[in-house]
């Protein structure tokens, strides 16, 4: 469903460049549950960026069902990303001046795919155990309340694919086991999910893991089913 | 070297009530280390943004060295917090438009204790293994880049002091270790250290750990030693 081909992303700071991702090939398929972990400043949340079309590579392509995205106007990839892709961002980027079911109502102002969005929005919180905290703004949450909002955002568009970027970085064990069981359920019922995280309970359900250092694929493990 | 003496914190949203802290007692020794855990939206943060000197509370007392704060001017609040409390927020609060070792050298701006601020930022940034990152604004860095800057910002005034809220919710598990061994060795040279994690691998190293639940102490476990 998502492909990485001989990827590279190069950042650019004055005279100094530096290389954060070098040379990644990944094949994403269907309905899998795949993890990304690798140490702090590895090019994790770069390489869930280009999957997710939020960036473009500097070398390399970038295949999203089968089309080649660097043919893809930004209006299209735009469009792709709001019908098609879920995403957690790691530093969650929830708009300050709206609350937290505003939040999540807003993700489905940029498709046409959700029927009733006030009522898809509250089902989420509530599955998400914010129901008494919508009405609530970022700054009147909690850090892991507002990891959840995010989430809750991510899947208002029933996403083909979910990128959860260190989706239980400010959760407890609990409220994080709690989420990795949604996140298994979603994926039976056919979600492609990949998980990029530092907790590797989380990383270990995953049908196959990615290990990432620096920019590069250091090794693949799969299950043995 | 602080107390909380029953402590309440409640937030009005229009007309609900939350009552974040519900009677909070707590006596932090000098040189202790202690950590603070609990479930998303327990209250942690608040409890130690009332530690840090950063808001007050709605009911009960908050004692600093000894002194009552609720007799203290926020100008003499915002001084002891610059010269004696490091503080490192769940969500960084770095300044966008500084560079990392802008962002550490700013907060000798507000205390005269540092002889030489820029080498002394050099010195902390490069104890996080970000020597190469020093001059990344905060969007040039990763997740965990971002949060260690924010550590590092918090030492620079040599503070009695150090408050972390979930210092290692963005690193991977060898950087979290790497950071306790600082942690650690900063407490034995005399560092007051109390640190709010999800992270039970650090919260097991403290002297002393408090768990909290809906705004209240629900239990307290001290080391052997
Ligand atoms: N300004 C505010 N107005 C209203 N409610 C608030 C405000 N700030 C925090 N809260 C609520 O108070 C409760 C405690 O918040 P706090 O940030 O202390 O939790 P926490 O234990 O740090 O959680 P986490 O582990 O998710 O960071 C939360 O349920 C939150 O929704
Ligand atoms: N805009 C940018 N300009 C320059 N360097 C950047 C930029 N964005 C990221 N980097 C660098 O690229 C590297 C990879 O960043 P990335 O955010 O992908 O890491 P990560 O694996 O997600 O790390 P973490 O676990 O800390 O979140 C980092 O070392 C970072 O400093
Ligand atoms: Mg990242
Ligand atoms: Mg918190």
């Amino acid at each position: 469903i998502i492909e990485l081909k001989e990827v590279h992303k190069i950042y650019k700071l004055g005279s100094v460049s530096v290389n954060a991702l070098n040379g990644i090939n990944l094949v994403i398929n269907k309905g899998e549950f795949i993890s990304i972990v690798g140490p702090s400043g590895s090019g994790k949340t770069t390489m869930l960026n280009l999957i997710g079309l939020l960036d473009r590579p500097t070398a390399g392509k970038v295949f999203f069902e089968s089309r080649d995205v660097s043919s893809l106007s930004d209006n299209e990839l735009s469009r792709l990303r709001a019908e098609k892709i879920g995403f957690v961002f790691q530093t969650f980027n929830l708009i300050p001046s709206l609350t937290a079911k505003e939040n999540v109502e807003l993700a489905a102002a940029f498709s046409n795919k959700v029927k009733d969005p006030e009522r898809k929005a509250e089902e989420l919180l509530e599955l998400m155990d914010l129901k008494s905290r919508m009405n609530h703004k970022p700054n009147q949450l909690s850090g892991g309340e507002q990891q959840r909002v995010a989430i809750a955002r991510a899947l208002m568009n029933d996403p083909l694919v979910l990128l959860a970027d260190e989706p239980t970085g400010n959760l407890d064990s609990k409220t994080s086991m709690e989420l990795l069981e949604i996140f298994k359920k979603l994926n039976s019922e056919g979600l492609t999910l990949v998980v990029v995280t530092h907790n590797l309970s989380i990383a270990n359900e995953a049908g196959r893991i990615i290990y990432l250092k620096d920019g590069r694929v250091e090794n693949e493990v799969k299950k043995g089913y």
